[in-house]
């Protein structure tokens, strides 16, 4: 299998929502999904990278239509969080992914992903791995120039997934 | 399929690498990860968040017995990624993730994992997830705990896998 990727997959309209300067103690990130789990909301990408000075920041994403109730239930217990911790969030960017099995056995898929997407110029505002997909957030507007780059760089015309690429 | 996890797996043995303060534009992940390619370095997860000021922090994770070889080539580009760009690393980090197909359709499968990682008192210090897994980094001391708080959380001693949770 010297092709590592199988297929790209783009989900256009999600929004994101990142807490910045949480206490970077076991339950705070149980505070934030359970305050999201009652309203019912899909939540998609969550990244986390490591913190600093006993703080971290945690983004997710979830549906472009979701964002407002979203915002509501958060809001409610940022003051519980902390009385640093800020939030933001961005309506105008989508998920663009790769998928593929062989993934984990070669070297440098993601930098093919990487050089597709530097050299169309586009910036990638968050990533996320597992061993058979990588994905990324973009603006909304340089989205489909992502989708075609990645889908340029592995050739994924001639490829197709037995694994959905969702 | 009232059961949305199916498994659950641990990487014991990995080190995290740190760059922060990364120009937050076009091409730079990918001078940070060619970098690592050249090395034929197993990368595993990769972690960016969303980033403030222009700069963004980028963090991922090899084998353990990898990280000196890995330093040694991102060490050789840091001049070359910027004057504030910093990198910091740990060797005493493992992965420990749940796997299932389900998990994309269900709510509150994350809130199930981060509360049984608060319950046994786990700090979280990277989260990474796609449709069919969570992973989180913890401390190495703290990984056994950890799979074990998951697996009585999900009841896995009761559920096989058809996904191989890697
Ligand atoms: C920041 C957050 O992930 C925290 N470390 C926790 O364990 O909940
Ligand atoms: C930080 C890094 O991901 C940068 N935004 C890039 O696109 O390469």
């Amino acid at each position: 299998d010297d092709q590592p990727v199988c297929g790209a997959a783009i989900t256009r309209d999600e929004a994101r929502i990142t807490l910045i300067g949480l206490p970077d103690v076991p339950g705070t990130s149980l505070v934030v999904f359970d305050a999201i789990a009652e309203q019912n909301v899909t939540v998609d990408m969550i990244v986390q990278n490591v913190g600093e000075n006993s703080e971290a920041d945690i983004s997710f994403t979830v549906p472009r239509n979701e964002l407002d109730v979203t915002l509501i239930a958060v809001n409610k217990v940022l003051p519980s969080l902390g009385e640093n911790v800020r939030l933001t969030h961005s309506d105008d960017v989508s998920k663009v992914s790769v998928v593929g099995l062989g993934m984990a056995r070669q070297h440098g898929v993601a930098n093919r992903m990487f050089k597709a997407l530097s050299d169309a110029m586009i910036n990638i505002q968050m990533i996320t791995t597992s061993e058979i997909k990588i994905s990324v957030l973009v603006e909304r507007a340089q989205a489909m120039d992502a989708l075609r780059a990645v889908h340029r760089a592995f050739s994924l015309e001639k490829v197709t997934c037995n694994v959905v690429p969702t």
